[in-house]
């Protein structure tokens, strides 16, 4: 799975997510990428967010939409409301993978609970940032 | 704090003691070129949604990524494809699941979100709305590579299915 989020200039957002699914799924299965709400989601609200991993747990997780709520209505910061879901939440039912995420302000969070994931991000006047393994 | 932008290429069980350096290299460029892509766009000022499509074509016309090009295998050996666009000011949306032949399907879920009335087409339907969109339907051959083939038939003798990546080495 691949996806971006983005921020511009005017302070708008947006998410992408495109994926091939899981080796071997069986013909028919949708996992959670083109799910809204679940592996993609954008709000200038809150945020927006791309996901990669166990598509049926972050279609039961609600991973994208409940990471926008959570800074839109709960006032939480982007890096605890990925956090909570990410390393709380999915590990609870077993879910695997990873979320970038955007906010209207602030830098992108990148977090995963794999062994890796491959990812890049930059900001405005910033250096870029490049990463494989979790560590 | 300006314009900002996050890509991610897939996650798994990544492990450097399994990557070779010249496949790490191959990643490391490929996250680098789609990178820049959304970069180009954002510095110049365009929008959002216009850096999120040109990043994630990159990362689909790569086969190293399991997304367009290079994409994973079913069980039935066929590539099923999905994406989905999402556009934060509006909350307007456009995706698609289950295509085939398709070389961006980000691009023909931005279709979905700007030229029709819904937000999902799936199967057939979307094929269809493809075509009618004026999207060109490339061959089987375009999408498959032997790592996926591999990766497949490793996947059916342990009877699993299985993230984008893994540790298993291939060849």
């Amino acid at each position: 799975t691949v996806g971006c989020v983005a921020r511009d200039r005017n302070g708008d957002l947006a998410a992408a997510t495109s994926t091939g699914g899981m080796t071997n799924k069986r013909p028919g299965r949708v996992g959670d990428s083109p799910v809204i709400g679940a592996g993609t989601y954008a709000s200038n609200d809150g945020a927006a967010i791309s996901a990669t991993g166990h598509g049926e747990a972050f279609i039961r997780e609600t991973v994208a939409r409940d990471i926008a709520a959570l800074v839109q209505y709960a006032g939480l910061d982007l890096t605890e409301a990925v956090r909570r879901k990410v390393m709380v939440d999915l590990p609870r039912i077993g879910g695997d993978g990873g979320v970038i995420a955007i906010a209207p302000a602030g830098a992108p969070v990148l977090m995963f609970n794999t062994r890796g994931m491959y990812r890049a991000s930059a900001c405005e006047g910033g250096d870029a940032k490049l990463g494989i393994y979790a560590d | 704090c300006g314009w900002a932008l996050a890509l991610h290429g897939g996650a798994g069980t990544i492990l450097k003691e399994t990557m070779t350096p010249d496949r790490e290299a191959g990643y490391r460029a490929g996250l680098e070129a789609a990178l820049a892509a959304g970069r180009e766009v954002l510095s110049a000022g365009g929008s959002a949604e216009d850096a999120v499509v040109a990043t994630v074509m990159v990362l689909e016309d790569n086969p190293l990524f399991n997304a367009g090009r290079g994409s994973v295998l079913t069980s039935a050996g066929t590539v099923e494809m999905d994406a989905a666009i999402m556009r934060g000011r509006d909350r307007a949306a456009g995706t698609v699941a289950g295509i085939h032949g398709v070389r961006n399907p980000i691009c023909l879920a931005r279709r979905v979100m700007e030229r029709s009335d819904h937000v999902m087409f799936c199967g057939a339907g979307a094929q269809v709305f493809a075509l009618e969109q004026g999207f060109e339907e490339l061959p089987a051959s375009y999408f498959e590579t032997e790592h996926r083939r591999n990766q497949l038939r490793e996947a059916q003798e342990k009877n699993e299915i299985s993230l984008d990546h893994n540790d298993h080495k291939y060849g």
